[in-house]
C-alpha cells in the first residue's frame, strides 16, 4: 500500500497528447515480442531453379522475438510453458526458458523436374509457417 | 519428417557454413549412419547432391502442360488450392523412353496412329498409390470440327521380358478397346488408361510396354481432320499418373481413413468420381477461358 501511495505522490505525470491506447500497447504488444516473420527466397538464390520449375518464389515464413513472462492464451502455449518459466527463474536457471517456435504450417505445392527428365507435382506437408507459439 | 530442404540437398553445401559435423548426406551411404533421414531420400539426395548429375530435359510441350496443371492446383505462393476435392497430392507426366510408329493411313477410316511405347516409371515410389492414368496427346494447334469425330482405340500392355529363369508362362498382354471423342477446340487428347495400368504398377512393374493404334472415322466435306491427323501421327502420347503419396512429408488433404468411411466408393463410383471431377476441371478451363 505505501508503494502506491508514494507512486500516487511522485506519478509521472503524463504528457498530454500521449494516448492512452498507445500507452497501453507498450504492455498489451511489446516490441520484440514473438512473432511471425518473413522470409523470400527464390529458388535460383539457391541454385535450385534448374530443377524447380514453380513456385518461383517460397516464404517459408519464420518465428522471431521473446516470449513473456506469462504467455497465457495469447500464443496458445501450454501450461507446461509456465511451468518452465517457474523452473528457469526460481529453481534452476540451466534450464532454457520456453522459446519461439511455429505451432502451424500449410504445405507447398511444388513442380520438378526429376532426374530422368519426367516432370512431377507434388504437395509437401509443413513448408510455411503459418503461426507462432511460445514453447 | 524430412522436407523439400533435406530432400533436396542444398547444391551449395559446398559453401555452407556447417564446418562442425558433416552434413546427413555426406556421411557413408549405409544405413545405419544416415542420421533420421530415410533411405529413399538418402538416394534422392545423392542423387541430386552429386555434382553434375546429368539431368534429361523435358520437351517443352509437357512442360507447359504441367505449368498449366500447377496453376490450375496451386496459388502464386505455392500453395495448395484447397477448392480441389480430389486425392492426389503427386501428378507425374513420363514421355517414352523409347517408340517406334508406323503410320499408315487407311482409305476408309483414317488409321490415325499405330505406335509402339516404353515407358520408365521408376519415379513412382513405394508410397505412391496409382489413382487415375492417362495418355497424353498434344496436338500443336487447337483443332475446331465441325462435328466431333469418335475414335477407337485399341491398346496391347506386354509385361516386361522377364529375364530371370525363375519366370513362368510367357509374358502377359492385356488388350483393350477404348473408344472416345475428340473434342472441339483442344489442344490435348486424354485416354483413359487407368484400369490398364493399375494392376501394373500395384505389382511394382516399372517398365510399361505399350502398343497402340487409333482409329477415327475420316469425314469426307472436313479436310481439316486431315490436318489433325497429321499432326497427332507426328507426336508420341507422354503417360500422366495421378498419384496418393502416402509418406510422411507428402501433404494429405484430409484423414484417408475419415474420407474413405464418409465417402465408401466403390471402384466403378471411384472412376465416375474423377470422371465428374475431369469434367468439372475441364468446364472450370472452359469457363476460365471464356471469362479471361
Amino acid at each position: 500500500d505505501e508503494e502506491i501511495g508514494d507512486s500516487k505522490a511522485k506519478s509521472p505525470t503524463m504528457p498530454v497528447s500521449y494516448n492512452l491506447s498507445e500507452y497501453l500497447k507498450q504492455f498489451l504488444f511489446p516490441e520484440n515480442e514473438c512473432q511471425l516473420h518473413d522470409f523470400k527466397l527464390s529458388f535460383s538464390q539457391l541454385k535450385w531453379d534448374n530443377w524447380i520449375v514453380a513456385p518461383h518464389r517460397y516464404n517459408p515464413r519464420y518465428c522471431k522475438g521473446d516470449c513473456p513472462r506469462l504467455v497465457g492464451h495469447r500464443y496458445g502455449s501450454p501450461v507446461h510453458t509456465m511451468v518452465q518459466n517457474i523452473i528457469y527463474e526460481k529453481l534452476d536457471s540451466s534450464i532454457p526458458r520456453p522459446s519461439c517456435v511455429p505451432a502451424k504450417y500449410s504445405p507447398l505445392s511444388v513442380l520438378t523436374i526429376e532426374l530422368d527428365g519426367s516432370i512431377a507435382y507434388k504437395e509437401y506437408e509443413d513448408m510455411i509457417a503459418t503461426k507462432c507459439t511460445c514453447q | 519428417s524430412p522436407t523439400l530442404e533435406d530432400e533436396a540437398g542444398t547444391l551449395t553445401s559446398g559453401e555452407a557454413s556447417v564446418e562442425a559435423e558433416p552434413l546427413p548426406w555426406e556421411q557413408p551411404l549405409d544405413r545405419e549412419n544416415s542420421p533420421g533421414l530415410p533411405p529413399p531420400l538418402l538416394k534422392v539426395l545423392t542423387n541430386r547432391h552429386l555434382p553434375g548429375a546429368p539431368r534429361l530435359q523435358p520437351d517443352s510441350r509437357s512442360l507447359r502442360y504441367m505449368k498449366r496443371l500447377y496453376k490450375a492446383y496451386a496459388t502464386k505462393e505455392g500453395i495448395p488450392k484447397s477448392d480441389r476435392s480430389h486425392l492426389y497430392n503427386t501428378v507425374r507426366l513420363f514421355t517414352p523412353c523409347a517408340q517406334h510408329q508406323q503410320p499408315s493411313w487407311g482409305q476408309v477410316t483414317g488409321v490415325l496412329q499405330s505406335m509402339d511405347l516404353l515407358f520408365n516409371l521408376d519415379r513412382i515410389t513405394d508410397h505412391e498409390y496409382l489413382l487415375k492414368s492417362v495418355l497424353l496427346y498434344s496436338l500443336k494447334n487447337p483443332v475446331s470440327f465441325s462435328s466431333t469425330p469418335k475414335c477407337m482405340c485399341h491398346l496391347v500392355v506386354k509385361e516386361p521380358e522377364c529375364s530371370s529363369p525363375f519366370c513362368f508362362g510367357s509374358p502377359r498382354s492385356f488388350t483393350f478397346n477404348l473408344q472416345f471423342e475428340l473434342r472441339k477446340n483442344h489442344k490435348w487428347i486424354e485416354i483413359d488408361v487407368t484400369t490398364l495400368l493399375q494392376p501394373l504398377v500395384a505389382s511394382n512393374k516399372r517398365n510399361i510396354h505399350i502398343a497402340l493404334n487409333f482409329t477415327c472415322l475420316k469425314n469426307q466435306q472436313n479436310p481439316v481432320q486431315d490436318e489433325l491427323f497429321d499432326m497427332a501421327r507426328l507426336m508420341a502420347p507422354s503417360l500422366l499418373v495421378y498419384l496418393n503419396d502416402t509418406s510422411a512429408q507428402a501433404y494429405h488433404r484430409w484423414n484417408s481413413l475419415r474420407y474413405k468411411r464418409r465417402h465408401q466408393l466403390s471402384p466403378d463410383q471411384r472412376d465416375l468420381f474423377f470422371y465428374h471431377k475431369e469434367e468439372e476441371l475441364t468446364q472450370d478451363r472452359k469457363f476460365s477461358r471464356r471469362r479471361r
